[in-house]
């Protein structure tokens, strides 16, 4: 595997905050999970209406997941198994490595 | 050029630096390897300087990509375009006169480092590599620590965030390498063009103010019809604008730094998607991403030749 494999189960999730209240709860969310954030550039962007793009390791994705339903955020996963998608991206390499 | 390299896929450090190598003695009456220093972990810092040799004075354009490690887009671009620009000067009057008029700075990889740390370690690494002395963390975000606006709204003063400004301007190696050779071919570079991923957008100063650019109607024509010509391709949109307003506010950033240092034309280019595959474009989508781009590219600069 690329990488060892440290991305396997990891997401990327996109959350677009409706309103202040649910922009500051993913900033919050965001410091408090230590999330890899793909977008914007930082934690201080986050706001109503902006794309955040996070990067959510496989044991946190499911309590951050839970964490925005309670609250009532939607969200939506843009890639739900980073490893495969890091696979994926080079294809040719990883069948080429195979080979 | 490089008998079986390929441009649709994404290639290492090691083997971007022996395809500059061999391109600087394969091709040595339009390409010219240089290094403008090194990087914090030792690494030479290559640029290509492209275009027909001359003793008469030409204006010249900088291009550099890969400041964000993880952006792997950016890297394939800078070297698909050196690649189209060899293989289409007998053949393509527009890429001729842009390569017998002006001289094209390419850094194909400006965070060296981060990048190699990208193909090895952890493949969403944004940042330099320079150790910080009291933290445990690694890096300076490279487009936070150019000396304008330093560390203001938009970038961060804590070493383990991923914004972090560094402990003064031009701190990372690679950045006071890039800035001392703007400095130096200031007079002549009259374009600065960087590119990044993702989102889709042609950005242009400013980034650290809400506040329009006083040559604001060239710049802005420039972009407008570059990304029309991107469009043209495949019909994928960018947004284009002042990149505090059409992404968000940032203080420290080359693009700013270009502009105040007194290149004419400064775009940052937030190649594609729009978050679909954010960092983890495909290769399949390299060549698309690089062939729309190209005729935005070569759109600025035929804008350049022109009396604005």
């Amino acid at each position: 595997y690329l990488y060892d494999n440290r991305y396997a189960g990891d997401k990327v999730i996109r959350v677009v905050p409706e309103n202040e209240e649910a922009a500051k709860t993913l900033k919050d969310l965001s410091q408090q999970f230590k999330v890899d954030l793909w977008q914007p550039g930082s934690v201080s962007y986050i706001s109503k209406g902006a794309f955040v793009d996070l990067h959510v390791s496989r044991n946190t994705s499911q309590i951050l997941l839970a964490y925005l339903q309670q609250a009532n955020i939607q969200y939506t996963v843009l890639i739900s198994d980073l490893q495969k998608a890091v696979e994926k991206q080079s294809g040719l390499r990883v069948s080429r490595n195979r080979r | 050029s490089l008998p079986g390299y390929s441009y649709d896929i994404y290639h290492s450090l090691e083997e971007i630096q022996s395809w500059m190598h061999h391109l600087n003695k394969s091709h040595s009456g339009l390409v010219h390897m240089l290094s403008v220093g090194k990087s914090y972990e030792g690494r030479p810092l290559f640029v290509l300087k492209l275009g027909k040799r001359s003793r008469v004075y030409k204006k010249a354009v900088w291009m550099d990509c890969g400041i964000h490690a993880r952006e792997w887009i950016g890297p394939a671009f800078c070297q698909w375009f050196v690649n189209e620009a060899l293989q289409t000067y007998q053949t393509d009057p527009a890429m001729r006169r842009m390569l017998n008029q002006l001289y094209f700075y390419i850094m194909p990889i400006f965070n060296v480092d981060g990048y190699h740390f990208s193909w090895t370690h952890d493949r969403f690494w944004r940042k330099t590599r320079s150790k910080n002395s009291r933290f445990h963390c690694h890096g300076v975000d490279a487009n936070r620590n150019w000396k304008v606006k330093w560390c203001d709204e938009g970038a961060s003063i804590h070493p383990c965030d991923d914004t972090y400004c560094g402990p003064f301007p031009e701190s990372e190696p690679e950045v006071k390498a890039v800035a001392d050779f703007l400095r130096k071919h200031r007079k002549q570079i009259k374009a600065y063009l960087s590119f990044h991923a993702y989102a889709q957008m042609l950005l242009y100063p400013y980034s650290y103010k809400y506040a329009t650019i006083p040559n604001f109607s060239c710049v802005e024509s420039a972009a407008f019809n570059a990304v029309n010509a991107l469009q043209s391709v495949y019909g994928i949109r960018y947004r284009y604008g002042p990149a505090s307003s059409t992404l968000y506010v940032s203080s420290g950033s080359s693009m700013d730094w270009a502009y105040k240092n007194g290149i004419p034309y400064a775009f940052a280019f937030e190649l594609r998607d729009t978050g679909h595959f954010g960092f983890l474009l495909p290769e399949t989508l390299i060549k698309p991403t690089c062939t729309e781009t190209m005729l935005a590219v070569k759109n600025i600069t035929m804008h350049l030749l022109k009396k604005c």
